[in-house]
């Protein structure tokens, strides 16, 4: 537990404006932190590529994205951490043996629409949800 | 699949195993798709009558209808409709089309089965079969709407001020000896030199014929001039098996999910 004094200079310290000489911030992470950090990478999964053009007659593949990266403290500087990945952080600084770091996970995802032939030659017009990553988060 | 990093500089994750796929892998991925899309085998489609008939093309014009909502939320869908009309001749998928699509989960089309036509029957009526495989819906899907599709063509001289009562059967039950018995889905009355798509709403029969694949005996239609004479729907411009690919009759059912479904654990 903490004092309402430092409590009192954490809020300070997050609503206000920093200068060069206050704390870390964004340009005080080094590069190699930025990338290894939780994000979004791109990956086309090419249906054309697996040989399906016979029977997928749209799309030709679709943008699935995957998300990877740490989740290391301080998790502001992820895209979206929800308060549970912040108290996971916490407690895996406290048990780093036993308490595994937050998950980077996909916190937006979006739906693909797919054209296809069937056996019999009937097409198939199927919405698939929950196939494109749209952004990354800690988890 | 292809793998690059988001600022473009072709950077490769270091954790991101970036190589070309061996063919046990590509396989085992193939499958892995698969199983994404729910689908237990590979489809493999005989393509003999054309990859590009009409049940293709307005299966097409529904996906870049849906493709081009993904892009622009904020068109109207009476913009789309519009622009629909406008660059394509004559319009496969229509407004109600578009109303269908944004409710459902999963449309399908179906091509007509029928090997031959039955022109002229023992009692001289002329009449056309068609017949559609229902049986392979995926569990848990439920018709929400469906309609029989047919090409009216402009006709020949011969009926150019006629007007024609087409009338739309299900088929109940076939006999050996005498016609078969049927149910009066719609009957529509058609200009001669009317010309486009005609959508019949089958979306009962469908139901039917999805939870009781053996009622399924199929669709007859069967047309008459004003005067009540039978003609053979070629001659009231009704395109058939031998007429053009883009003008095939067909069906379209348009699904939602009623089950959530649970892949299998491997």
């Amino acid at each position: 537990s903490t004092g309402g004094k430092r409590r009192q200079q954490n809020r300070n310290r997050s609503t206000q404006p920093q200068d060069g000489s206050r704390g870390p911030g964004p340009a005080d992470y080094n590069s190699s932190d930025q990338k290894t950090a939780c994000r979004r990478h791109e990956l086309y999964v090419s249906f054309r590529e697996l040989g399906w053009q016979d029977w997928i007659i749209a799309p030709e593949g679709y943008a699935a994205n995957y998300c990877d990266g740490e989740c290391s403290f301080p998790l502001n500087a992820h895209m979206n951490a929800t308060n549970h990945a912040i108290v996971q952080t916490l407690v895996h600084l406290m048990n780093p043996e036993n308490v595994p770091k937050p998950c980077c996970a996909p916190t937006k995802l979006h739906a693909i629409s797919v054209l296809y032939f069937d056996d019999n030659s009937n097409v198939i017009l199927k919405k698939y949800k929950n196939m494109v990553v749209r952004a990354c988060g800690c988890h | 699949g292809s793998n690059y990093s988001l600022d473009g500089n072709n950077e490769v994750h270091p954790g991101f195993i970036h190589r070309r796929l061996r063919t046990h892998e590509k396989r085992e991925m193939q499958k892995e798709i698969l199983s994404i899309l729910g689908l237990p085998h590979r489809p493999r489609p005989h393509l003999s009558h054309g990859k590009y008939n009409s049940a293709p093309l307005f299966m097409l014009d529904l996906y870049n209808t849906i493709s081009s909502e993904e892009k622009s939320q904020v068109e109207g869908m009476l913009d789309r409709y519009q622009s629909m009309r406008t660059t394509q001749s004559p319009p496969l998928a229509t407004y109600q089309e578009t109303a269908f699509l944004n409710d459902a989960d999963m449309v399908m089309s179906f091509v007509n089965l029928v090997e031959y036509d039955r022109e002229l029957s023992p009692q001289r009526r002329h009449h056309k079969e068609f017949k559609f495989n229902l049986s392979q819906i995926p569990e848990g899907e439920a018709v929400t709407a469906a309609e029989f599709r047919l090409y009216k063509e402009c006709v020949s001289r011969a009926f150019r001020n006629d007007t024609f009562l087409l009338k739309v059967y299900q088929v109940v039950k076939e006999h050996p000896d005498r016609e078969a018995d049927l149910f009066l889905l719609e009957s529509r009355r058609l200009w001669a030199a009317e010309e486009g798509w005609l959508e019949f709403d089958i979306t009962a029969t469908s139901n039917l014929w999805v939870m009781s694949p053996v009622h399924n005996l199929g669709l007859q239609i069967s047309v008459e001039t004003s005067s009540g004479q039978s003609i053979s729907s070629k001659e009231a411009g009704l395109v058939g098996r031998d007429g053009a690919l883009e003008k095939q009759p067909f069906m379209v059912a348009f699904f939602k999910v009623s089950e959530v479904h649970i892949r299998s654990a491997r």
